[in-house]
């Protein structure tokens, strides 16, 4: 294959070294790799400026096929679950994205199911005050399953547009949290039988190919109808998500880049690729 | 694990009385593979590989162990001693009291470390002091108050609206004042990249002049590791670091990008969200679990 296009090895390298080094990772590495060899052979790629241009488009091809968009109840609340490993974003995320529906003129309540970590329900309670939305809380230790369902009672009665639920965050590997979890799912759907209409799973961009057990032993647990993918502001690329999308068939939606109230952006793959190779 | 696959690997070829370089150079390939799925660093596991190659090639094999086997040994020899030379303990002053600075990203569990270090302080006999350092997390003060009251270990805060330089060198002669004897500073979590913040920490270092500055790292973290490690390290000067969130199944390769681009041990691991969960940190159960 080499000799074609004067694209040598050494360009080849450079290219597989880029994505390992954006967390890619070796698997899907390889078959980005496999797709660039073809592209040579195919006569898709003619010299060595092709070579981005064509990892970028297959990458955005990978990240943009099915319907991403946002999942929202045709009556009543539409209810978002939000789940992933200990301190990726998620309270933080539910806080932005309050603000974004509040920004739709929408009516948003949060329910405060992490009732296990330290202050979580104080953490959320501002995020509450600032972006305008509701707060269902208990007591610190109460069952979270039990806060859930107030929640989707409470969103019902007074005619909430989207509900929240912020949960603890949880090792994927802990069965007893991933049964809780599962409980979680259940008591909200028992009430409202298409929810949680978007469970989201959030996933910190610094994490590594741990982030596919992530999302494969959650999506057991719960049905996830997409991703966030947080602190792209670092220098962390959150290549993960490529292999994600191909395997699993999650699609990010979001992508959380700071710590302020509207840090968070529609997730753009044209963006996501592009940035890769910066 | 990387066990299974080097014997595989070796099945392909012919019983040698030695490795020839050929036989090392495939079993590198399944190495390398190994490193990059346990996410360690790129540049790391090339220079990691070109150690044990050297090593690996001429050995002889001995009638006790496979070709697999011989790799496999220079392999975890190789990982345990450049993650060793484990000092689980901190840097304790002289005169007290001994500070310690809590740094790292957003997320990564300084604050919960921060009260398990405290408790195993205060199991050791002595009389630990937290502050509460981070003036921007929402709750994040009320965080460190809830753990301190379950650990009966007084936090020090002072009213929202103080920077958090001034938080951290008016708590050392509290301390003192107080008779505590070790101050844990937790610090708000932070990007390498953000200038203003990195420099907030050299501010606090320069006033508190700490004994111990400890990188709290996420073991789930990938390649970005070391672009973390060597900042913080190149700004502040790091004592020590500690990997959290190894009660999960992330491979850890974290642990040796880090090790190998700051020469910084690895003090502590946090195995777990009770603020019992901290342990010593051992290198050579750190190269298995690397391995996988
Ligand atoms: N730089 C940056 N920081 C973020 C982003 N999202 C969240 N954070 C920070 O990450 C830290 C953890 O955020 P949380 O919202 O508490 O995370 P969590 O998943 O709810 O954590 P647990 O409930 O403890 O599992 C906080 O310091 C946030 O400010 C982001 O997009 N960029
Ligand atoms: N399973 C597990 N969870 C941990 C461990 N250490 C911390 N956590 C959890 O990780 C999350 C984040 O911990 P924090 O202590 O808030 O992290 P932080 O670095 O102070 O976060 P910021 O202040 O926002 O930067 C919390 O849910 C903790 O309970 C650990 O060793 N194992
Ligand atoms: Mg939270
Ligand atoms: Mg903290």
């Amino acid at each position: 294959v080499l000799g074609y296009a004067d694209i040598d090895d050494d360009l080849l390298d450079e290219l597989e070294e880029t994505l390992i080094m954006a967390d890619v990772g070796v698997k899907t590495t390889e078959k980005l790799m496999q797709a660039v060899r073809q592209g040579i052979k195919q006569k898709k790629i003619n010299s060595p400026d092709d070579l981005k241009p064509f990892l970028e488009q297959t990458i955005r091809d990978m990240l943009v096929s099915g319907t991403d968009e946002v999942r929202l109840a045709a009556q009543g609340p539409t209810v978002m679950l939000v789940i992933g490993v200990n301190g990726v974003g998620k309270t933080t995320t539910i806080g932005k994205l309050s603000a974004y529906y509040r920004g739709q003129g929408k009516k948003v309540m949060l329910a405060a199911a992490d009732t296990f970590r330290a202050a979580a329900i104080d953490q959320l309670e501002i995020w509450g005050q600032r972006t305008g939305a509701e707060v269902i809380r208990h007591e610190e230790g109460s069952d979270p399953a039990a806060v859930a369902y107030d929640a989707v009672l409470a969103a019902k009665a007074r005619g909430v547009d989207i509900l929240f639920v912020d949960t603890a965050g949880r090792l994927q590997t802990k069965s007893n949290l991933m049964e809780e979890l599962k409980k979680i799912n259940r008591v909200i759907q028992r009430e409202i039988p298409e929810a949680p209409h978007e469970t989201l799973l959030v996933l910190d961009a610094t994490t590594g190919q741990n982030a596919i057990s992530q999302a494969d032993l959650f999506s057991q647990a719960a049905p996830i109808s997409g991703v966030v993918l947080t602190k792209l502001d670092g220098t962390a690329k959150g290549g993960v998500v490529i292999g994600i999308k191909a395997e699993l068939s999650m699609p990010v939606k979001w992508i959380g880049v700071g710590e302020a109230v509207d840090d968070l952006r529609p997730f753009v793959a044209a963006d996501f690729a592009k940035a890769l190779f910066e | 694990g990387l066990a299974d696959r080097l014997q595989a690997t070796f099945k392909k070829l012919r019983g040698h009385g030695r490795l020839t370089e050929d036989d090392v150079n495939e079993a590198m390939r399944e190495v390398r593979m190994a490193l990059l799925e346990a996410d360690v660093n790129f540049k790391v596991v090339k220079d990691f590989v070109k150690r044990v190659q050297e090593r690996a090639i001429g050995q002889d094999i001995l009638a006790t162990l496979t070709p697999a086997q011989v790799v496999i040994k220079i392999v975890n020899e190789e990982l345990t001693a450049l993650m060793g030379g484990s000092q689980s303990r901190l840097n304790i002053s002289s005169v007290p009291p001994t500070v310690i600075m809590m740094v790292g990203l957003q997320g990564a569990g300084k604050t919960t470390t921060a009260g398990k270090l405290g408790l195993a302080l205060k199991k050791q006999g002595k009389h630990p002091l937290l502050v509460a350092a981070d003036i921007y997390r929402p709750a994040a003060v009320k965080q460190l108050q809830v753990i301190g009251g379950q650990l009966d270990i007084p936090v020090y805060a002072m009213k929202p609206g103080t920077d958090a330089v001034t938080i951290a060198k008016t708590a050392v002669p509290y301390a003192t004042a107080h008779a505590a004897d070790v101050v844990i500073i937790d610090t708000a979590g932070r990007l390498h990249i953000n200038e203003e913040l990195m420099q907030e920490l050299k501010s606090i270092k320069a006033e508190v002049k700490p004994q111990e500055i400890l990188l709290v790292v996420d073991a789930m973290t990938g390649q970005d590791a070391v672009n973390v490690a060597e900042s913080f390290n190149g700004d502040l000067g790091l004592d020590g670091v500690v990997l959290t969130k190894l009660d999960g199944d992330a491979r850890g390769g974290a642990a040796l990008s880090v090790k190998a681009v700051t020469g910084c041990p690895i003090k502590f691991v946090g195995m777990g969200e009770k603020l019992e969960a901290l342990e010593p940190f051992y290198p050579d159960r750190m190269a298995s679990r690397i391995l996988g």
